[in-house]
């Protein structure tokens, strides 16, 4: 059964199913260890009272074993084998590392968690873009000096004025665990609208992201990482050195959401070109169901919620329309033009500045040829106004109700002629029966 | 020369009932 309808076939919410959308993914990272090999230090605690110890290891690119790659942040994570990710050593504070994660289409997410090997960054920064890396936001913040690295407050209070703001903690910072400390931000929490997050656009928008950035700011200090520790090492991997180093590692990079449908699709799927799409029901389409299908727009394009699923209606077979255009621009030709009119939010301009007096939001497809762009509204240069009107194909001359959508011709049964198939054909007269309304005069 | 409206009066909607337009 599809989700998408209920057992009556009426239209109803549908969400993809939640994933880690950060599985599987490459992750562009600022810095890799390995390359050349190196030698990295830290300090491992070992529990039962014992002391900690200060272990090195070498980490080399070029040997599987020894390597610490950016695709280890996404791989399965399994406590068996933890495999970590692993930049080079840290000479400098702050020093930032980057890891930037492209999702390929556009989630909402919960979550963004990150699991790390090393002890925790002291400052971490978490941006999010929504127009796959052209622009990025700040979505939030970790730091021990909040205002000092990221000039914001510590632990702001978050209100529905705000709800939309990055935030800054001084929690999740602290030094220990030395390895295995966690990072986990949710995108909710604590965001007054989350409960009622089907009537917050606002919220629907914090949570919409093609990609995020996390960027580690500064590694814990140096002081604060108890190297004096390493005296008492009986670790044959132990070594005493007096040039400590310092790197960030991950083990586990997490982005927790669902594929965004609009609630009018319940899976993504890849398409020809192997670029992540909506499969749309409700006759809508888009890479997120976000606008309706032509001929489907005899209501606004709405996102579905759990009381009504807002699917798009139309009756694209018993009814043809022309746009006659107004302003007329060289982008615009006259002739024919396929209806294709959907509700948007800004007034386009003409070519010459001016704002034209058009309905607001409509857009208009060309036809033909095909191969004509669909001039989208706010791109829209000259004004269309719709003229719709049914097929009102005659029931008997007719041979169905479905009419040509540019021309309003009808098809027609033999000898019958005319838009609405209306009348008899020359050398045709109109006979007795109904199927064969009109026959070849003698 | 327009040729006329096809008369729904004149067809004989005797085998044709499921057919035949209701303001007939």
């Amino acid at each position: 059964p599809d989700p998408c309808y209920d057992d009556q076939g009426a239209a109803r919410r549908c969400i993809p199913e939640f994933i880690n959308a950060a599985f599987g993914k490459e992750v562009m990272v600022s810095s890799v260890c390995g390359r050349p090999a190196s030698r990295s230090c830290s300090v491992v605690e070992r529990g039962d009272d014992r002391p900690s110890v200060r272990s090195c290891q070498i980490c080399d690119a070029a040997e599987p074993r020894r390597a610490h790659p950016a695709s280890y942040l996404t791989d399965l994570n399994s406590a068996h084998n933890l495999t970590c990710w692993q930049s080079e050593n840290l000479n400098t504070s702050p020093h930032n590392v980057t890891l930037t994660l492209s999702l390929g289409k556009k989630f909402e997410i919960t979550y963004v968690s990150l699991q790390f090997c090393s002890p925790r960054p002291e400052s971490l920064a978490i941006y999010k873009s929504m127009d796959y890396g052209k622009t990025w936001m700040p979505y939030q913040f970790y730091s021990s000096q909040c205002r000092r690295l990221y000039n914001r407050p510590n632990k702001a209070s978050i209100t529905k004025q705000n709800e939309q703001e990055a935030l800054c903690t001084d929690g999740h910072t602290d030094l220990y665990p030395l390895s295995g400390g966690l990072i986990a931000f949710s995108t909710l929490d604590g965001r007054p609208s989350g409960k009622d997050f089907d009537n917050s656009p606002v919220l629907q928008d914090w949570v919409t992201v093609t990609d995020i950035r996390v960027v580690f700011s500064r590694p814990q200090l140096p002081r604060e990482q108890g190297l004096g520790a390493a005296s008492n090492s009986d670790d044959p991997m132990a070594v005493t050195s007096s040039l400590p180093t310092y790197f960030y590692a991950v083990g586990d990079f997490q982005v927790g959401g669902r594929c965004k449908c609009n609630g009018h699709g319940s899976r993504c799927l890849k398409d020809k070109e192997g670029k992540l799409v909506c499969d749309c029901k409700h006759n809508t389409e888009g890479p997120e169901c976000d606008r309706c299908k032509p001929f489907h727009y005899d209501r606004p394009w709405q996102r579905a919620n759990a009381r009504e699923a807002n699917e798009c209606l139309g009756s694209p077979e018993s009814c043809f329309g022309t746009l006659r255009v107004q302003g007329q621009t060289s982008s615009i030709p006259n002739g024919p033009l396929k209806q294709g009119l959907r509700p948007g939010k800004t007034g386009p301009l003409s070519q010459s500045g001016a704002r034209l007096p058009l309905q607001f939001g409509w857009s208009v497809q060309l036809q033909p040829p095909r191969s004509a762009l669909p001039v989208q509204h706010g791109a829209v240069q000259a004004v269309g106004e719709e003229e719709r009107r049914p097929c009102d194909c005659h029931p008997v001359g007719a041979a169905g109700k479905t009419c040509n959508q540019t021309t309003g011709q009808c098809p027609c049964k033999d000898g019958v002629t005319g838009i609405t198939c209306n009348r008899c054909a020359k050398g045709y007269q109109q006979s007795r029966s109904p199927v064969a309304p009109c026959i070849k005069i003698p | 020369d327009v040729m006329p409206t096809l008369d729904m009066a004149l067809f004989d909607w005797t085998d044709y009932e499921d057919m035949k337009p209701v303001d007939t």
